[in-house]
């Protein structure tokens, strides 16, 4: 939407409403984390601003376009709403934008099929002209998780949406991420220049292998290679579809000793967060004992060739296949990832491959869940997949289930199952939230458009037979058993069976050489259940304290000694300096204020409509007693002229007759 | 809760913004936007 006016600034107050679900909780927070990392908007409590986001489970999902600075803007997410590009979706509304398909030029694009809609509903494919709408010069999105779906308001069975090329008639719609044009767009409209937790990706297509060096201390160098003779074929990023492209980094250890290592480092890092999660994919056509380590060099003060510090040993690496890999990480000071490659014992006609580096200030899923040869399940009986078993940080055992099986859409489900925890834990589970993503295996994680949903365990959930759905699966599951024939209770499956459709899921990169990942966090969210803190009023971001040029401005909150040391505001009013003088902010609501010097006196709409209205009446009041009182004055003055001319008249008649 | 093998949170339909809203009755301006006075007359 055209209008700086519009525009919020790029750390948004929220405030998560008592009223919205616990999923819901945690699939915005899960939002939230995606435009961190894709775009330079971020969020924060809100504390006190003038105006923020209040986010709460209102009937459907809606949001104004733009900021209306209206103080308290309200965004609802309703019953079905939680789903986490419903949330994207909505947010971008706040943050000014219309849908797709309602720009100026989209007639170039679509064709609306105007007697499919539903009669009265013809205003919702209304367009914008370009004085009220801002394409900032990017091209029509098919892809934009703003555009309607093809299906958007019909009458009947038939689209009311047709695109002029055909491809896309079953993209439009997507409600997974953001596409790459979104990201354009809002990174135009807020002028971005970098995302809060994204730092590094890199796919070794440039010769320049992303600024990362080859250590000295190693007995062997990482060479860039598009493909090694005993595997891999071809890279990771590519799959060898582009010729003279598709490029990876390989430790040949077939020509160095047990034991030998080689050693790449990252470029210098410098974190933001406090906590990174690093991705790869790696490769290994040499000893099943190859091995690789993953260090960080941490760059303290006084400290130049900085710290080395082992994260994490990666051994039995699979032989003959690009395997994902997930490291979590905490480094504070500047730092570089370090990828040692060793050569372990045994035969080794190849080495280790190194692809698709990705570092994010992120949390790293809990665990992944590779399933192979995937192409043939889709649509297929033997579509029905189980996970295997895994456990929660707080020790709930579980499994998912995925279901192919169905013609057109994919189901997932979560499901408790018995584990060795079962007598420590609590039960019925309370409030764990399931997080299962699909990867899109795009080699950039800023480009990756991976489909999730959540579920969160209500402990006060029950069936119909009066169990409580997430109780412990020994009281309430069935058994089962795992393909090594070892039996376990598993309890129902929670989830949805339109989790995404075939069609989508062929598209993409979500299957990549034949194997498709789920990614899956088990989070304990019962810290949501409570009321979001209110806020303790700060001045403004929107506010300007024309404070003295170069003098900090103190607040009642702040440590400065200054103005507002000894000056106390009532009624939370908070002290600024103005002119080197302390004076209060009051605090002031939708419909209220506090005023006054120390913000010892309150207002509010309803008593300046009173004052209004009742001054009003007192002036009209005042304006109908002066009137009568004229009319009367006026009529008994004339009265008086009348009597004595008609004195008059009769002298005269005397005298003319 | 029905006590199927699998519980469904969607009801076995894929639902996007707009059909759960207009279920709901809402005829927000295109399904989903709460509109101020002066952006609906810009349409």
């Amino acid at each position: 939407i055209i209008g700086e006016n519009y525009r919020w600034p790029h750390t948004i107050p929220y405030v998560l409403e008592d009223s919205l679900e616990m999923n819901a909780k945690g699939v915005i927070l899960n939002a939230f984390e995606r435009y961190r990392l894709k775009t330079c908007i971020d969020f924060k409590p809100w504390a006190g601003e003038t105006n923020y986001i209040s986010v709460f489970k209102g009937s459907g999902c809606w949001s104004s376009v733009g900021n209306m600075r209206a103080g308290k803007q309200e965004l609802s997410i309703g019953q079905n709403c939680d789903r986490i590009a419903t949330i994207q979706h909505e947010f971008l509304h706040a943050l000014g934008f219309w849908h797709e398909q309602s720009r100026s030029d989209r007639d170039d694009y679509v064709n609306i099929i105007w007697d499919r809609i539903q009669s009265g509903k013809e205003h919702n494919f209304n367009t914008y002209d370009d004085q009220a709408s801002d394409t900032l010069n990017v091209p029509y999105d098919y892809t934009s998780v703003m555009h309607y779906s093809k299906t958007a308001f019909r009458n009947g069975t038939e689209p009311t949406i047709v695109t002029r090329i055909p491809d896309f008639m079953d993209v439009i719609g997507q409600r997974m991420d953001f596409s790459d044009s979104d990201l354009l767009k809002l990174n135009r409209l807020y002028n971005c220049s970098s995302s809060l937790s994204f730092m590094d990706s890199c796919d070794f297509e440039l010769e320049n292998v992303c600024g990362m060096i080859q250590s000295s201390g190693d007995n062997a160098d990482w060479q860039r290679v598009s493909q090694v003779p005993g595997g891999p074929e071809n890279d990771h990023s590519n799959m060898g579809q582009c010729k003279g492209s598709g490029f990876f980094m390989h430790f040949n250890s077939s020509s160095v000793n047990v034991g030998a290592t080689a050693v790449l480092e990252s470029r210098k890092l410098y974190p933001k967060r406090g906590f990174q999660c690093l991705q790869f994919y790696l490769y290994n056509s040499g000893s099943e004992n190859n091995q690789l380590n993953i260090y960080i060099r941490e760059y303290s003060a006084g400290n130049e060739n900085g710290t080395l510090t082992l994260v994490e040993e990666i051994k039995g690496i699979p032989l003959g296949s690009w395997e994902l890999y997930y490291v979590t990480m905490k480094v504070t000071n500047k730092f570089r990832v370090v990828f040692e490659g060793v050569k372990g014992t045994g035969a080794s006609s190849g080495g280790l491959s190194i692809d698709d580096i990705n570092l994010s200030e992120t949390r790293c899923p809990h665990h992944i869940w590779r399933i192979r040869n995937f192409t043939q399940l889709i649509g297929s009986p033997d579509g029905t997949l189980y996970s295997p078993p895994f456990y929660s940080p707080k020790g709930y055992a579980f499994q998912i289930y995925l279901n192919l099986s169905h013609p057109e859409n994919a189901g997932i489900y979560f499901h408790l199952i018995s584990g060795a925890n079962d007598d420590q834990l609590q039960w019925p589970c309370p409030w764990q939230q399931a997080t299962m993503t699909l990867l899109d295996q795009n080699p950039d994680i800023r480009q990756q458009m991976s489909n999730q949903r959540s579920i969160t365990t209500d402990p006060f959930m029950t069936t119909d037979n009066g169990n409580y759905f997430w109780d412990r699966p020994s009281k309430v599951g069935q058994v089962a058993s795992f393909p090594n024939g070892t039996q376990f209770r598993r309890g129902r499956g929670y989830g949805t069976s339109a989790f995404i459709t075939h069609e989508r899921l062929k598209n993409r990169d979500f299957i990549k050489g034949n194997d498709v990942y789920i990614l899956l966090t088990v989070e304990d969210i019962s810290h949501l259940n409570s009321t979001q803190t209110q806020p303790v009023p700060t001045p403004d971001d929107n506010t300007h304290v024309n404070s003295t040029p170069g003098q900090p401005v103190p607040t009642s909150t702040s440590g400065i000694a200054g103005p507002c040391a000894n000056f106390k505001c009532e009624n939370d009013g908070v002290c600024a300096v103005r002119g080197g003088k302390a004076e209060c902010r009051c605090p002031s609501g939708e419909d209220w204020w506090y005023l006054g010097e120390r913000c010892e006196k309150k207002g509010s709409t309803r008593d300046t409509i009173i004052i209004a209205v009742s001054s009003t009446a007192a002036v009209f009041a005042l304006m109908l007693i002066v009137t009568l009182v004229s009319v009367y004055c006026t009529r008994k003055k004339y009265r008086k002229k009348a009597t004595s001319k008609t004195a008059d008249i009769s002298l005269e008649n005397q005298h003319a007759f | 809760l029905p006590t199927p093998e699998n519980f469904d949170v969607d009801g076995g339909i894929d639902q996007d913004i707009f059909d759960i809203n207009e279920d709901l009755g809402l005829d927000l301006f295109e399904g989903d936007i709460k509109l101020n006075g002066v952006q609906g007359r810009n349409s």
